[in-house]
């Protein structure tokens, strides 16, 4: 966060509400919290929000303060892992690193042993934290996160944030986060979700309801690079994130497939598996892998002065590692290779990581998951993106920066990847957002940020709409978004019942004595989503009509709002009717329709509506893509 | 034969103006299921914002909860992951 919340224009002087800022209380699901970071420091907060009506477990070795005002932990099955510590406490680091994205104090020089300098701040500094540990070194059970929804929603929080998902598709009420997700819509809190971190294949995503706010990763325009430098003074950029420092020394290089330990020969020893390696001829030396390590994986070069990783996978996905590494592409590596074969006595020596000025961001993480939604395709998924690539946060100085057992560094600011990193991001950018409008639903605010987002370049993004949803977010932008694409819980009943949801569940859903009649059964294209979506088949000609409606927060005087279609592709014909929205008072809520007609050339087709009233520009992404 | 595995049954919003409590979820059991059901195999019941529990069940008795009138969905009770 030392650069996240400035590359996106959102400096510690933005304009903010501090009184209703801090009655905002953020839900966070993840691993626990640790009070002892600076980050949570309570100094100059008041007393809980009246509204709460939450609890603290405090324990021996827990308890909250004025800023952690909540925390709470799951486990149903009362059974504990030797690596986890009973209580809301976290043993992990994951929900310290979150929690203090979305609401940590702002604190000055922070940074992980030297690498990314600066102010850490959470995006609504002033906001108080509630925290619910779902999830315990063996993962988190759909039982222990509906018990944290249960509680959370009467608990009085305003949003929650989840950087958490499943692994599999499940229908919407299978789902334990989708099911919490909408009791906390009802009841009028903002769910945000990770969209999983299996991309860059296509539906990957995971938390795609569409009362939830989904959440992509993208870059910012800070790298961490990673240089080694060989014994005859060449030198390659590679990346991870390595706060050691050989101070330029040259240590013995060897390559792991020159060293394989028996039965394995070098085609195995060379991918540095476990236990394919002789560790004997590592001792001391810099190892060159085939392959990217996950930070526990070096134990099959324990011993080793160093690591220097070489494949084609993406350069995005950086680690800590428990020793000094580096992560080089093939070309690099190829030369580091041939430099071992010609050389009698290779030596090579890894640098420390430096923050470097990363071009062409943002762009959408490798390992972000991408849509299409997997069970209601025409629903655009993900909603947004935001930075999740190599965010500095606080951590428990109890636990490994790297998560190896054999790591011994402790620090108070770690530097890790994953949609987790951009979900808080988001759920900040919304909290923001809230206390400038504390009446507005939950879809209001989700409509104000998808609206308002940066658009990202497809040019940069192939995958177009399905990685980065409307692009990425604006905090300040989303707080005038002009118009706004509402949707009650009546709506997403009605479009639950154009889904085949029978009358009686919606019933027991809702308990507004629904029923799914002709007139109340919604298309999903009739649900107001403040984006479009079209699922086709590439041979088919398209003909489709989208309704939605849109409510005027701009302007108290007459306003004219005319749509311009943005469609760089052509391949699309788009019409709006009525072109024009003529919005005479604050609150007036008028409807149009899009058409979408045409043909599409490749996978995925890109577009936009923009309403435009000469101040703002509301814009909604429409994508159409194959479905095959 | 049928061993009992974790079972989330989930039953939407609570009956306006009632709350549904452990003692209810139990009832509802053991007329499901009937008397063999032991009141211990409910693990936790779901009571401040939506209605729903969590039990141990076997297949088939999941499958019998899963027919009852009240019942959204009853699914296993699987594991996610931090991202």
């Amino acid at each position: 966060t030392t650069r996240s919340w400035d590359f996106m224009g959102f400096s510690e002087q933005v304009k903010r509400v501090p009184a209703v800022e801090s009655n905002i209380i953020v839900g966070v699901f993840d691993s626990g919290i640790w009070p002892e970071s600076p980050s949570f420091d309570d100094a100059g907060y008041g007393p809980p929000p009246a509204k709460w009506r939450g609890r603290c477990e405090v324990s021996a070795n827990f308890s909250c303060n004025d800023k952690i005002i909540g925390a709470r932990s799951y486990r149903s099955n009362g059974k504990h892992l030797e690596n986890d510590i009973k209580g809301p406490i976290d043993s992990d680091g994951h929900g310290t690193h979150t929690a203090s994205t979305v609401a940590g104090g702002l604190v000055r020089q922070a940074s992980m042993l030297g690498l990314g300098l600066g102010t850490a701040r959470g995006g609504v500094p002033s906001a108080r934290i509630a925290a619910y540990k779902v999830c315990w070194s063996d993962g988190c059970t759909d039982a222990d996160i509906l018990a944290a929804f249960d509680d959370a929603i009467a608990d009085g929080v305003d949003i929650i944030s989840g950087s958490l998902g499943g692994s599999s598709v499940k229908d919407y009420f299978n789902d334990s986060i989708a099911i919490g997700s909408f009791h906390a819509m009802q009841k009028g809190i903002l769910t945000t979700l990770a969209v999983g971190n299996n991309g860059p294949e296509f539906t990957t995503i995971v938390n795609f309801s569409p009362w939830s706010l989904s959440v992509a990763a993208s870059t910012t325009d800070r790298k961490f690079e990673t240089k080694v430098k060989l014994g005859d003074g060449r030198e390659f950029n590679g990346v991870s994130v390595n706060t050691f420092d050989l101070n330029g020394t040259q240590i013995p290089l060897v390559y792991a497939g020159d060293i394989p330990k028996a039965p394995f020969d070098r085609s195995v020893s060379r991918m540095c598996f476990e236990n394919t390696v002789d560790k004997e001829r590592v001792k001391g030396k810099i190892v060159v892998c085939d392959s990217l390590a996950v930070p526990g994986g070096v134990v099959a070069v324990e011993g080793a002065a160093g690591i220097i990783m070489q494949d084609e996978s993406p350069q995005d996905d950086t680690n800590s590692y428990p020793l000094p590494a580096s992560h080089v592409g093939p070309k690099p590596g190829a030369l580091i290779l041939s430099y071992i074969n010609s050389t009698r006595v290779p030596t090579a020596s890894i640098m420390k990581s430096r923050g470097r000025k990363r071009n062409r961001a943002p762009f959408v993480a490798s390992f972000s998951s991408r849509g299409p939604n997997p069970i209601t395709p025409n629903i655009l998924k993900p909603d947004i993106s935001g930075p999740g690539v190599e965010i500095l946060a606080a951590w428990p100085s109890t636990v490994s920066p790297s998560g190896a057992e054999e790591d011994n560094k402790r620090v108070l600011y770690n530097v890790i990847s994953g949609t987790s990193m951009a979900c808080p991001h988001v759920t900040a950018a919304a909290a923001y957002v809230k206390s400038f409008h504390p009446t507005w639903s939950p879809a209001a605010l989700k409509s104000a940020l998808i609206t308002t987002a940066f658009p990202m370049s497809h040019k940069r993004n192939p995958d177009g709409e399905l990685a980065y949803g409307a692009g990425h977010i604006n905090p300040l932008g989303a707080v005038h978004p002009g118009l706004i694409y509402n949707a009650s819980e009546t709506d997403y009943v009605k479009f639950l019942c154009g889904q085949g949801y029978s009358t009686e569940s919606l019933r027991r859903l809702s308990d507004d004595n629904a029923s799914c009649s002709a007139n109340n059964s919604g298309t999903v294209f009739e649900l107001n989503y403040p984006s479009f979506a079209l699922s086709t088949n590439a041979s088919n000609p398209i003909s489709q009509v989208f309704r939605r409606r849109v409510t005027n927060v701009g302007s108290s005087y007459a306003t004219s709002y005319k749509a311009v279609i943005v469609n760089p592709w052509r391949d699309l014909k788009i019409t709006v009717k009525p072109s024009v929205l003529l919005f005479k008072r604050l609150g007036e809520e008028l409807s149009f329709e899009v058409r979408i007609g045409g043909q599409i050339r490749k996978g995925v087709e890109s577009a936009a509506l923009v309403w435009d009233d000469g101040k703002h520009k509301v814009r909604s992404p429409i994508t159409v893509f194959n479905a095959n | 034969e049928d061993p009992q595995k974790t079972y989330i049954v989930y039953m939407g919003s609570h009956p306006k103006g009632k709350v549904s409590t452990s003692s209810h979820h139990i009832r509802f059991l053991t007329e499901t299921i009937g008397s063999n059901f032991a009141p211990r195999s409910l693990i936790h019941s779901y009571k401040r914002s939506f209605n729903g529990f969590v039990a141990k069940l076997t297949e088939a008795e999941a499958k019998k909860v899963s027919e009852m009138e009240g019942v959204i969905s009853v699914f296993p009770n699987g594991k996610k992951q931090l991202h």
